[in-house]
């Protein structure tokens, strides 16, 4: 395991932290997409099955477990506990735009056409565009809270940083994985617009507004 | 490497 994988899997374990407290602190999900959330757990579902069938190592199951987790308590959090306070009138992306291409792909392009290989291109597809729900709420309403903001740049840092990882691998390894690499890239692109604003605006104490 | 699956990656 090299340096960017693991600060890879830090920087996501600590996005879902920092959501996870911003809500539990604030007894809110204001400004949460619900929709983002459930494709997370959705991604995480279908891409950890191989915890039943493979053994890597203490570190891989306890981390597939944890970010589980993370995400149904999330889920659970902001459609059930704090569902009062969930904007479900902002959260207005449609799923099927997401589901149905994601899913089409995934059957038309994986390495071989198995269940669990089917389901792990799934869950790295929809992994790349999980976040578009959650961004297009922010751009709805225009405005983000800092918290939330934290929380998508170390989404974003930990998508960045898995590049560094693959791009590592091929250099040492010479192994890559195209599916990954060509979703990872398209997921960091989502972040770009986001990184510029959390940098010009956030790091120096204002709120992430837009015009 | 026609291995594909598993990945240790998350």
């Amino acid at each position: 395991m090299n340096i960017f994988r693991i600060l890879g899997d830090v920087s996501h374990l600590l996005a879902m932290i920092i959501l996870l407290v911003k809500i539990w602190r604030s007894k809110s999900c204001a400004g949460i997409s619900g929709k983002s959330q459930v494709l997370f757990a959705i991604v995480f579902t279908s891409r950890y099955l191989d915890l039943f069938t493979n053994f890597f190592s203490i570190y891989n199951t306890v981390m597939k477990f944890v970010f589980l987790m993370c995400a149904y308590i999330t889920v659970y959090l902001i459609y059930g506990k704090f569902r009062k306070t969930f904007d479900n009138e902002n959260d207005s992306f449609r799923l099927e735009f997401l589901l149905i291409p994601v899913t089409g792909l995934s059957f038309l392009e994986n390495q071989s056409f198995t269940p669990l290989e089917i389901l792990w291109t799934f869950s790295i597809y929809l992994e790349s565009v999980a976040i578009l729900p959650q961004l297009f709420m922010i751009s709805k309403t225009g405005e983000a809270e800092t918290i939330t903001t934290h929380y998508l740049f170390f989404l974003g840092l930990y998508h960045a940083l898995y590049l560094a990882n693959w791009i590592w691998r091929y250099q040492t390894e010479n192994y890559y994985d195209q599916i990954a690499v060509v979703s990872g890239v398209v997921q960091t692109i989502f972040y770009c617009d986001f990184f510029y604003l959390y940098v010009t605006k956030v790091l120096k104490g204002k709120k992430l507004s837009l015009p | 490497h026609a291995l594909h699956l598993p990945h240790d990656e998350l």
